[in-house]
Parts: structure tokens; sequence; C-alpha cells
């Protein structure tokens, strides 16, 4: 629900 | 000092890294853990006001809310962990390290110790993958050359989770 889009959106700065 | 009933986490955090405070005061530090413990967004908030500190201009500001951070870990269990294992909040400490963003502006003491941070975490939290990953980014980035010792007293024992205020 909330949680799981919001692990999808959740990524590593790009380097 | 009285205690404050109803305190802000904010406000809990804002003094525990006055730039003020002669050394630190563990009597704000394990306030702001309790009251994150206390708050059922305790976590995510915490972490944003935390990141805030942690890349704070003043040194010791930002050397304060690495030990508020530090000590969070140890008295927040899990929900904490959770938090601070998201990319959300580790970007953050990244940023702090990497010269693309305010590395060359902050102090070796800054970085140093949030790296020994990602670094301890990696191995007492192998379940938090991220925290892997951004580690290990540094690594190949060259920002970490390698892995730093780590003091006793650094690492961290994951106390149990506090009781979930909902199910």
């Amino acid at each position: 629900l909330g949680e799981e889009s919001e692990e999808r959106d959740d990524h590593l700065l790009p380097m | 000092m009285a205690e404050a009933e109803g305190e802000s986490l904010e406000s809990w955090l804002n003094k525990a890294t006055n730039p003020s405070n002669r050394q630190e005061d563990w009597e704000y530090i394990i306030g702001f853990c309790d009251q994150i413990n206390k708050e059922l967004e305790g976590p995510q908030i915490a972490v944003r006001l935390l990141a805030h500190k942690i890349q704070s201009p003043q040194e010791w500001e930002a050397v304060q809310a690495l030990t508020v951070l530090e000590a969070c870990m140890k008295n927040c269990g899990r929900r904490l962990h959770n938090e601070v294992g998201k990319f959300r909040f580790l970007n953050e400490l990244i940023k702090v390290v990497s010269p693309k963003y305010f590395g060359d502006r902050v102090s070796e003491k800054v970085k140093t110790k949030v790296i020994e941070l990602l670094f301890s975490w990696t191995l007492a939290l192998p379940e938090e993958a991220k925290i892997k990953d951004a580690y290990h980014m540094l690594k190949r980035q060259g920002i970490v050359q390698s892995d730093p010792p780590i003091p006793m007293d650094r690492t961290l024992i994951p106390s149990p989770p506090p009781r979930p205020k909902n199910p």
C-alpha cells in the first residue's frame, strides 16, 4: 500500500 | 534540569545539538530517543530532523547530531533502523561525505564519523541491505578508501524493539 510505493520511490543518490 | 512534559522531537534535538553545549548533553540525547519511542511517527520525523542537523555547517552541531543518531540506533530499535536503512535518509549522509555534494565543505571529523557509523551498521544490521548498498557505493566511488577501524563502544547492539503503537 503506502509502504510499497514508498519502497519503489526509495532510490540511491545518483553519483 | 526539570523534565519537560510534551517536548517535541524538534525541541529535544535542538537542545541536544546546540552549538553552545560545552559537551554532549546526555539528558537531551536520551530525551530525544525516549520521545521517538513515544511517538507513532517518531522514527520518520527523527531521521528528517537528524539529517538536517548532520548537514549543519557548524561542525559541533553536526558532530552532536551524529552522536544523537548513534544513540538512537542503540535505543530506538527496529522502527528506527528501518527508517535509517532507507535511501531517503542514507542519501543525506552520502551528501555529507561526497565531493559532488557537500563533502568539500564538511570537516574531516564529521565525514569520518559518518563513514564509521555507516560501516558499523553494515556489520550490525545485515538485514538493512540499503545500508550496505550505500556503503559499497562510497567505496566504489573512492570516497571510502578502506573500512575504518570501529571503536569497541561502536558495536551496535540493537535493543529490543519498543512495543508497537499500532498492530
